[in-house]
């Protein structure tokens, strides 16, 4: 029951 | 134009056998100063691959212009199957290029192989990493966490990894049962690419899904040793060195629900 993050919620785009 | 040769194919050969299951299409993007630099994410925005290949990593590289080429790896693949390790590789292409020349010599015997690539435009989003503060670095031989994400990821999808200042423990939970392994800390001076070096400055717990550390050690042919970043709640970052360049990860974590 681990829910997968998203890269976009770290990096921004450029 | 650009002409890059290597000394030998089999570095553009292992890069892109480890990337070309992650990232179907990419740009590789060329310029003087740079070399070679690819940034591409998974279609599921889990995983980031970033290259850098360096004019040093090259034997003779130059670079008239800056250019964008947009390649399908399958296809890159299957073009670069068709030279020897050994061979000399050459990637041509002109400032305003539709295909991409891909060249391979073998001068013992006097072999010599060209094809041309179709080139796409391909629109893809391009993210700003800053360089990380990180909880801990650990370097560790590429080949052992390999196995490690190999056989773990029969048990789980999911890998934890705990690092305190003296081990770094990989934990499976799976529906037939559990599983951990525990790799200690220690300098081996006579190897030193069989140390496992842990940089601590707070312990980390973090889980990540199984199925991306297994894209990942599909560079493991490109170097001894990976390095791993990791820092609480924000992606971790694997990186395997080639000479004059990387081949980096960047994975975001699972979080519990």
């Amino acid at each position: 029951p681990s829910k997968q993050s998203s890269l976009m919620s770290f990096f921004g785009k450029r | 134009m650009l002409e890059g040769k290597f000394e030998t194919a089999s570095t553009m050969k292992k890069v892109i056998e480890a990337i070309k299951d992650s990232v179907k299409l990419c740009n590789l993007n060329c310029s003087q100063n740079d070399g070679i630099t690819v940034q591409a994410i998974d279609d599921s925005r889990v995983l980031l691959i970033a290259l850098k290949l360096d004019p040093s990593c090259f034997q003779e590289f130059r670079c008239d212009k800056d250019l964008v080429l947009g390649l399908d790896l399958e296809s890159l693949s299957k073009i670069l199957r068709q030279g020897n390790p050994e061979d000399y590789l050459t990637l041509i292409a002109e400032d305003s290029p539709d295909s991409l020349l891909i060249v391979f010599e073998d001068s013992k015997k006097d072999r010599i192989s060209e094809f041309s690539l179709k080139l796409m435009d391909i629109d893809s989003d391009v993210l700003t990493i800053d360089e990380m503060e990180h909880d801990c670095a650990i370097t560790l031989p590429a080949a052992a966490f390999a196995k490690v994400a190999r056989d773990m990821k029969t048990l789980s999808e999911s890998l934890q990894i705990l690092v305190t200042k003296d081990s770094v423990k990989f934990k499976a939970d799976g529906s037939i049962g559990t599983g951990s392994v525990i790799l200690r800390a220690r300098t081996n001076l006579d190897d030193t690419k069989e140390s496992i070096l842990i940089d601590l400055n707070k312990p980390v717990n973090l889980t990540f899904g199984a199925k991306y550390l297994n894209d990942i050690v599909k560079a493991t042919p490109l170097a001894d040793t990976v390095t791993i970043k990791l820092t609480d709640k924000a992606p971790a970052m694997f990186e395997y060195k080639l000479q004059g360049g990387f081949l980096r990860y960047y994975l975001a974590p699972k979080f519990e629900d």
